[in-house]
């Protein structure tokens, strides 16, 4: 099953 | 301070109708070049970006950046009380407590007036990298939402695929398996209808239904979408208005 990646590892905080 | 007359209350009432069940509270950006919003969902797998130029208001103007943080339900009750084709103007102090609305029927023999209250909201702003996509398609936004609904009831999550000559979505649940291929094809006479796909690379991502079942609540902002996809990178969902944008970013589904 594959697993939900979250926004927040792909896009950094400015 | 922010005063900003747009033609058509319909387009707020749009935008605001499109990103409301992702995100609950966010701050409207506004400054020189226009009205912007940035927000993640709670869960932190989609990202909204939102751009109203300055350009698609007559007259705008906002001398110093303002923050407004706004409750979206609350805009919501407030925006039901316009209608599509009035004229709304947006007012608010430069450390504004609340935002002012006027709507005016086209006929200017109607003007209503209310005043949201602001609130702060902490908001930390995501870099968006700049992607060259390995694969661009641009369909009908009806067709999209029709085949994320229609998958949504088997699964999930869909697989987008994308080559050459087609995109394929599929996914497979408990009670079976489903597929819509679209081939990319000119419609001449009514060119939102077409289907078109740029393709450097063929590509497979799979990303949860549920999120792009909402993302297609702003099928009303435009007749078509465009989706940008790579390998591991989030989905791009693209709604073009006039004067604007609806931006979705969607996390993809990782491992096995």
């Amino acid at each position: 099953k594959k697993a939900q990646g979250s926004i927040m590892s792909f896009f950094g905080k400015k | 301070m922010l005063e900003a007359r747009l033609e058509q209350a319909g387009v707020l009432k749009k935008v605001v109708e499109a990103i409301k069940d992702l995100v609950q509270d966010c701050n409207f950006d506004c400054n020189d070049s226009g009205i912007a919003l940035q927000a993640m969902d709670n869960s932190h797998v989609a990202l909204v970006s939102m751009s109203l130029s300055h350009e698609g208001f007559s007259p705008y103007r906002c001398d110093r950046n303002i923050a407004l943080g706004i409750n979206l339900n609350s805009l919501t009750k407030v925006l039901r009380a316009a209608q599509n084709e009035d004229i709304l103007t947006l007012k608010a102090a430069d450390s504004p407590d609340s935002l002012n609305l006027v709507f005016e029927n086209t006929e200017r023999d109607r003007s209503s007036e209310y005043d949201i209250k602001l609130m702060d909201i902490d908001q930390e702003h995501l870099g968006i990298p700049d992607t060259d996509y390995s694969a661009t398609v641009v369909l009908p936004s009806a067709e999209f939402q029709r085949i994320c609904r229609d998958l949504s009831q088997l699964s999930e999550s869909v697989t987008i695929e994308a080559s050459k000559s087609s995109v394929k979505f599929s996914c497979s649940g408990d009670i079976g398996n489903g597929s819509v291929n679209l081939r990319q094809h000119q419609d001449l006479e009514k060119p939102d209808q077409s289907t078109s796909i740029e393709l450097v690379e063929p590509v497979s991502l799979t990303f949860s239904l549920k999120y792009l079942v909402n993302f297609c609540k702003a099928s009303a902002l435009s007749p078509t979408v465009k989706l940008s996809l790579s390998t591991d990178v989030p989905l791009l969902v693209e709604y073009k208005m006039e004067a604007g944008y609806v931006r979705f970013y969607l996390a993809p589904k990782i491992g096995d």
